[in-house]
C-alpha cells in the first residue's frame, strides 16, 4: 500500500491512498483502501491514510477514528493517532499517516516498520523505515 | 500554521535486516516522492493535486504494493484500490477491482469529480476508465518476478501477507499456529 497526505497554509486538506491488497488473496476480496474512513479519511481537521492488513483496519475504522477523536474528544492529531493504533488495531497490523489542519503531521504504526516520510514548513523532514 | 506532508510506502513485518539493496531503492524513492509533494505545496498547488501526484509516483515505483508491482491475488492474477479525499468538502472516490488502469489513484479522483458516486468497483470502474480516457496497460505489466515468487510463496505456506511481510513455511506454520488462520503478521 502507498498513500499520501497534505495540508496547505490555509488548512485545506486531502488525503489518497492506493493498494494492490495482500498477497494471495482470494479473488474479488475488498480491502480497507477504498472503504471510506478506513483506511483514507479526510476532514476539516485533518487527513490519514493507513497500511496493513486490511480487515483489521476496517474492523477498527482506523482513519475515521483519529479524526472522531480530534472532533469529539479534543484530541491533538498525535494522541488520536496513537491512540487507534495502540487501541484499535490488533498489534502487528496496521500503520498511519496523518497531517492536521494547523499544520501537525504525525507518522505510527504497531508493525515491526512503516516505509515513510514526511515534511513540514519550518523545515523537519524525516525518512524512515523502523521505529526510531 | 504552515504546510506539512506526509507519506508511506507501506507497513508490515520489515526484517531489521533488510539487505541494502532492498532498502536503499525504497528510501530514496520516499526521498524522490516527497521532495516531489514538497516542491508541490511550496508552489501553492491545492493539497488534493499534491497527494494525487505523489500517489501516482509511488504507484509508478514497482518497490511498492500499489500500481506496477501490485502483490496477486490467489490466481496471480492484480486487482488494484485506490481513494481519494478532500477534507474541506468530504468529496471522495474510490475504486476497486482494477487490472489494467495504470494509476489507480487518478481514476479514484475521477470518480469523485466526474460521477454523482463515491465508489466504482470491477468491470465498472474498467469501463469508467476507458470512457475517461485513462492509461491502461495490458494486466501483465504490473505484475513483477518478486511478486510471482512472494505468491508461489505464500501458496506454499497457505497464507495471506501484507507488505514486506517475510515468507512462513509450512514448517514453520506448523510450529506457529494462528489464533484466527489467516495471519501472516510479525
Amino acid at each position: 500500500t502507498v498513500g499520501c497526505v497534505a495540508v496547505d497554509t490555509h488548512g485545506n486538506l486531502a488525503a489518497a491512498t492506493s493498494t494492490g491488497g495482500l498477497v494471495n488473496k482470494m479473488v474479488g476480496r475488498i480491502g480497507d483502501t477504498p472503504i471510506v474512513g478506513a483506511g483514507n479519511y479526510a476532514n476539516s481537521l485533518c487527513a490519514v491514510s493507513a497500511t496493513g492488513k486490511g480487515e483489521a483496519i476496517i474492523r477498527g475504522t482506523v482513519a475515521r477514528d483519529v479524526a472522531a477523536l480530534m472532533e469529539y474528544k479534543g484530541l491533538s492529531l498525535e494522541e488520536a493517532a496513537a491512540y487507534v493504533i495502540s487501541e484499535c488495531a490488533p498489534r502487528g497490523t496496521a500503520g498511519l499517516v496523518a497531517v492536521s489542519a494547523t499544520g501537525e503531521v504525525t507518522m505510527q504504526f504497531n508493525t515491526t516498520g512503516m516505509f515513510r516520510a514526511c515534511a513540514s514548513e519550518d523545515g523537519y523532514s524525516e525518512i524512515g523505515i523502523w521505529p526510531n | 500554521m504552515g504546510w506539512a506532508i506526509a507519506l508511506h510506502g507501506g507497513a508490515g513485518d520489515i526484517p531489521l535486516s533488510l539487505p541494502p539493496e532492498r532498502r536503499e531503492p525504497r528510501e530514496a524513492a520516499l526521498r524522490h516522492c516527497l521532495q516531489i509533494g514538497v516542491a508541490a505545496l511550496q508552489t501553492k498547488r491545492p493539497p488534493l493535486d499534491v497527494v494525487e501526484l505523489v500517489v501516482r509516483e509511488l504507484e509508478n515505483n514497482p518497490n511498492f504494493n500499489a500500481g506496477r508491482g501490485s502483490v496477486l491475488t490467489t490466481d496471480g492474477t492484480v486487482e488494484m484500490e485506490a481513494c481519494i479525499m478532500d477534507g474541506n468538502t468530504k468529496k471522495c472516490g474510490a475504486v476497486s477491482g482494477l487490472t489494467t488502469v495504470v494509476n489507480p489513484i487518478s481514476l479514484a479522483r475521477l470518480v469523485m469529480e466526474k460521477t454523482p458516486h463515491i465508489y466504482l468497483a470491477f468491470d465498472g470502474a474498467e469501463a469508467f476508465a476507458r470512457e475517461q480516457g485513462v492509461e491502461t496497460v495490458d494486466a501483465s505489466h504490473f505484475i513483477t518476478p518478486e511478486n510471482i515468487e512472494r505468491l508461489k510463496q505464500a501458496k506454499e505456506a497457505n497464507r495471506v501477507q501484507i507488505d514486506y511481510t517475510q515468507p512462513i513455511t509450512k514448517d514453520m506454520k506448523k510450529e506457529t499456529p494462528t489464533a484466527d488462520g489467516d495471519s501472516q503478521i510479525g
